[in-house]
């Protein structure tokens, strides 16, 4: 009689939204949206909103993610289970806005000019946690340039213009922050690791990075390091977030792996914690002497 | 029961129309059983590939076909399976249906996807491709 009561009240209230969408149903019943709950690809496939206009990406950005994407699934599109790191989720952001000015005085070098970046990080979600970022570079290929050059990267990250704001902007909080990297012909691309800039701004749900970006390189030994603020014309670079994504949705490498080694691990539906603690770690120890 | 048992002895084990190699056939290879289909979708089909950049080709596979009676080592149904099975093929109630053909195992699928505002994801969603099936 429970079962037939509330069937008759689903089939009440699909009465009196006869125009309800399937999915919709789905919705919590205070009717609140909360589609932020839905990932993105369910959302679509719900309301078919894949017809949206979006912005073009960069060519250069697109070429990079279409070989990230051979290196880390098959074409049917199944991840490559010889990859052992954690991230589930990369994310590839081209600047808004870049503008050259006087940045500090560097006392080895002398005044260094720098390039502005603006990255908009609307798209990362709260349950995708930062694993590692880099600025992506590669090269204009018609600059002139020598088989090698150790760089190095200086950053500075500036708060980022809210016109609304009446304090005075406060000084850029330079990120005390210099990535060596080194400049080779045969490479197409030159990542310079700033995951310890990035890591508390993305973790505080920081919605945009201002970045001041500027290089000091030398080609050899010998020479002083010369200042360029893109040295051999490096195209403006991309940033690169690898997350890991703990939305039930996404899909945890971790998880397959641990459970893949031990298939009597497997873990039944009903939840069992992810990793064996106290009891039944110190049970499993103890099942091959039962066994014996 | 003396009598009835020599008198079921007599009656002939198959009826002698039907040929053994038919009679046997039914058993050893039953048609359209529970098993996994292919089923391959290109998302320009779907009019997505302006925002699915990879991959091309998406085959998510899906089950179908009948629950034969020996679910349990078949398809490592529940005895509850069976229960149902029995329900179903004796008519004891005619609102119980049969066991279904439904996905057991799914694997992930990884999809590069142009986000609105032009940036790029590449993103590993769970349970995305029918592994398995199963009677349940």
């Amino acid at each position: 009689s429970l079962a037939s009561r509330g069937g008759a009240q689903m089939a009440a209230s699909a009465e009196l939204e006869p125009e309800a969408e399937p999915w919709s149903w789905l919705q919590p019943p205070d009717g609140r949206d909360r589609s932020g709950l839905l990932p993105p690809l369910f959302k679509v496939l719900c309301d078919g909103q894949g017809g949206l206009p979006r912005l073009q990406p960069d060519s250069r950005a697109l070429r990079y993610m279409k070989r990230l994407y051979k290196a880390y699934a098959t074409k049917e599109g199944i991840p490559k289970s010889n990859r052992s790191h954690l991230y589930n989720t990369v994310r590839l952001f081209t600047p808004h806005i870049q503008h050259k000015e006087q940045a500090s005085v560097d006392q080895v070098t002398g005044p260094v000019p720098s390039v502005d970046l603006l990255f908009n990080l609307d798209r990362v979600t709260a349950v995708e946690h930062l694993l590692k970022s880099v600025l992506l570079y590669t090269f204009n290929t018609s600059a002139s340039f020598p088989s090698a050059a150790q760089c190095v990267c200086h950053l500075v990250l500036r708060e980022p213009e809210s016109s609304a704001s009446k304090t005075p902007p406060r000084a850029p909080r330079s990120g005390t922050f210099t990535a060596p990297f080194e400049l080779k012909k045969k490479y197409k691309w030159v990542e310079v690791d700033v995951t310890a800039l990035l890591q508390p701004l993305v973790a505080s749900d920081k919605r945009s990075v201002h970045v001041s970006v500027a290089f000091t390189c030398v080609k050899d030994k010998l020479q002083r390091p010369s200042v360029q603020d893109s040295p051999f014309n490096l195209v403006r670079p991309s940033l690169l977030l690898y997350l890991n994504d703990t939305s039930a949705q996404a899909h945890h490498r971790w998880y397959s792996l641990h459970y893949k080694r031990s298939p009597s691990q497997v873990p039944d539906q009903r939840g069992l914690p992810a990793c064996p603690v106290g009891e039944e770690a110190a049970q499993r120890v103890r099942s091959p002497r039962h066994r014996r | 029961g003396r009598e009835t048992v020599t008198s079921a002895l007599k009656k002939p084990l198959v009826p002698a129309s039907l040929n053994l190699s038919e009679y046997f056939k039914q058993f050893l290879f039953p048609q359209n059983e529970c098993e996994l289909h292919d089923f391959r979708l290109s998302f320009s089909q779907l009019k997505w590939d302006n925002w699915i950049v990879a991959p091309h080709r998406y085959n998510p596979r899906y089950c179908k076909g009948e629950c034969p009676r020996a679910v349990g080592h078949r398809y490592g149904s529940p005895v509850h399976t069976m229960v149902q099975n029995i329900i179903y093929e004796k008519q004891l109630d005619s609102s119980v249906p049969r066991p279904s053909c439904v996905p057991a195992k799914y694997s992930p699928l990884s999809v590069l996807t142009i986000e609105p505002d032009g940036s790029i994801a590449y993103k590993e969603y769970e349970d995305m491709i029918a592994t398995k099936c199963t009677c349940r």
